[in-house]
């Protein structure tokens, strides 16, 4: 199977590095064989799993830049999830790439080996639109875009739209959209109602039935090193998670 | 005066537009001269004050890039407060610069000749340490660092303090932190308390004893083109902006 999919917002916050935690780690509980790149300096859904970066010998810069073995950086946290984690180091991809044609298919190009290896590839992104959200763009298959439901969040989406356009061009490929998926909902506010009224006037189709409610359990798990599903089976959060893990199954293996 | 206050911080979504929107409008109201300066290709700034972008003939891209003069640039709100607005084609600057020299210094070069017609300039900063940020941190007296009460929030501050060192090395000037301040504080969880408390061990005097509280109203000023303290003046929102001004205002002009 080996589908990539890049989760991703140039918005800051919405919820970017706890999908990729809870949906992956979720796939992984129901036996699919995961990979998780985490493709963010901060290096965010490396913390999220526990990982002290400073233990680790390779991380994804290091496949990028130093052409390390990519299976010689994966960490295996078990049979089905296994990790390739990011630190600052990242960062200085952008510079030391600026000028070199094939720029954008460094990701693509580690990740073509061994995406058989996998049911799913999970692409944590940073928040902006530079080289590293460009590679993650031109690796994936499908791009899910995580939606806070507060108002700054709708304006950015235009600009996103905009750049999957223009990387399509770029390299004549077709970027899909699995969805987008509405995060942080708060059933009390009204400003929440009005960003899901809004996001499905727009887009309709393409926005996941299920929603993630703001749950301080979501917030609480990565300081544990877990998902929701395994921090708080029964909370709110961890039911939305396993609703909307079920929805991306169906969407790739049918009903 | 003419004090430039960089709110920074590469971490997304922890109220960095929110807190210039309500520090800016607020010293405003007591009567300093403010500029805001949007330096976020998103333009969360520019639309929290209720600005149409495409009714703009010039945006601060204009000024840095194509040598627009700022002061045609810029919107006057009302005597007081004054704006300088962006668009996604502040993200285009990164590449166009990526091989000029002075590259670090096209904000402080645009900012100098005005500065001494305020009393205060606020930029607000990206949500990465990419060339914008580091042309804000140039360009600025202190750093402001919003950090929300949050388990990723406390984890990019290194990364941020090593970037503000090596700016300092890079420039041969002190980069002086003005304080941190914390955000979207839940009593109700103790990850908020936690946060807080890792917070002051650190870097103890330098954070703000001004507390901003997650606030609903905080959250919906922005779709009304107005600052919290102005839509909701006797919400929970609107007072600790409000003690955070008095604060920032003793610093800088003593009790
Ligand atoms: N549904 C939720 N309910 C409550 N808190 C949440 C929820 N989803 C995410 N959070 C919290 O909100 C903050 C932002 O989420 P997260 O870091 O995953 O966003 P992000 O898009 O990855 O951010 P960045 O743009 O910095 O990469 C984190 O502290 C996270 O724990
Ligand atoms: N104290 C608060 N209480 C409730 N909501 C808040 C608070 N501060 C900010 N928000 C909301 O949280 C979201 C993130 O805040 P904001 O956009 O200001 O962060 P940011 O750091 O500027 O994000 P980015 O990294 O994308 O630039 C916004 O929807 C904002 O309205
Ligand atoms: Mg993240
Ligand atoms: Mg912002």
């Amino acid at each position: 199977m080996g589908k990539i999919i890049n989760v991703a917002n140039q918005k800051g916050g919405v919820g970017k590095t706890t999908s990729v935690v809870n949906i992956g780690t979720g796939l992984s509980l129901w036996e699919k064989k995961v990979l998780i790149v985490d493709f963010d300096p901060q290096g965010n859904t490396t913390t999220g799993y526990g990982i002290n970066i400073k233990d680790q010998e390779y991380t994804v810069y290091d496949v990028l830049s130093n052409s390390v073995a990519v299976e010689k950086s994966i960490i295996k946290k078990n049979k089905y999830l296994h990790i390739l984690s990011a630190d600052e180091d990242l960062s200085g991809l952008t510079l030391e790439l600026a000028n070199d044609n094939g720029r954008l298919f460094y990701l693509q190009n580690a990740l073509q080996p061994i995406r058989e290896n996998y049911d799913f590839i999970l692409i944590d992104s940073p928040p902006s639109l530079n080289l590293l959200t460009l590679n993650s763009i031109v690796a994936c298959d499908d791009v899910l875009i995580p939606v806070q439901a507060e108002f700054y969040a709708l304006q950015g989406l235009t600009q996103l739209i905009h750049t999957l356009e223009k990387v399509e061009k770029a390299i004549d490929k077709k970027v899909n959209i699995l969805g987008f998926l509405v995060t942080m909902y708060d059933i009390r506010t009204s400003i929440s109602k009005e960003v899901y009224a809004e996001l499905k006037s727009h887009f309709n189709g393409l926005v996941f039935d299920s929603v993630i409610p703001r749950n301080v359990r979501i917030a609480e798990a990565p300081s544990y090193g877990e998902s929701v599903l395994s921090y708080a089976p029964s909370s709110k959060g961890a039911f939305a998670y396993k609703e909307l893990i079920k929805e991306i199954v169906e969407r790739y293996y049918g009903k």
